[in-house]
């Protein structure tokens, strides 16, 4: 493993971290999509179906736990938890999510690596992925001003798709049979919708001013 | 036939 590859999924740990953080310490939500954070759960519980029957190493098999375990209990607690659930700004997040999964979930069945239960659900669950962080964005551009740790969080799960391009491009020119287009493309995809917040946010961080996104 | 890659990352 490279040190791009160990820093996304560090990065991507923080920032799970972070918001766990956020609704732990304020007891509040808002400005989280439920609908991402369902996204997200969908996305671990389908990609990691692999984790009884394909053992690559204790690493991964532990932080496959944890993304599913944290994804899930994201979920409830901002479904269940009675002062979390009063702070969710639900008016404001309204994206349509179900056909993310639809779209996502058809185009698995056309474009996959192999045509098996485990490779189209794997396949779906890179696409989901890919556009997870959607109504997220949209739900911060509805609110227009982000907090502190709102906007770390989104920074740190950007940071963690920018080190996974970083990851690929040394996997390629190291590696002799490098091929993984499916994930690539992908994540260039996700990484691209990164593109306008990570504008406003370092626009922040430069003039040391609170992270606010234009309507 | 093509080899499937195989899914080492997360």
């Amino acid at each position: 493993m490279n040190a791009f590859r160990l820093a996304g999924d560090i990065t991507h740990l923080i920032s799970i971290l972070v918001l766990l953080l956020k609704i732990y310490a304020t007891k509040s939500c808002s400005g989280i999509s439920l609908k991402t954070q369902e996204l997200y759960a969908v996305v671990f519980l389908a990609r990691y179906l692999d984790l009884f029957t394909d053992f690559i190493s204790v690493y991964n098999s532990v932080m496959k736990v944890v993304f599913i375990l944290s994804s899930v209990a994201i979920v409830w607690c901002m479904r269940r938890h009675r002062a979390v659930k009063r702070s969710y700004d639900k008016e404001l997040d309204t994206f349509r999510h179900y056909y993310l999964v639809g779209a996502c979930f058809v185009f698995a069945l056309l474009v996959h690596e192999k045509f098996t239960f485990q490779e189209v659900f794997w396949a779906f669950s890179i696409y989901l992925e890919a556009v997870a962080i959607i109504p997220q964005l949209v739900l911060l551009q509805r609110s227009g001003n982000v907090d502190n740790l709102t906007g770390q969080y989104v920074f740190f799960l950007g940071a963690y798709r920018a080190l996974y391009i970083l990851n690929w491009i040394y996997r390629y020119f190291t590696e002799a049979k490098f091929s993984r287009w499916i994930a690539c493309i992908s994540g260039l995809v996700q990484t691209a919708l990164y593109a306008d917040f990570f504008y406003y946010y370092f626009l922040s961080w430069k003039n040391n001013a609170k992270l606010n996104l234009p309507a | 036939g093509r080899v499937v890659t195989e899914h080492d990352e997360l």
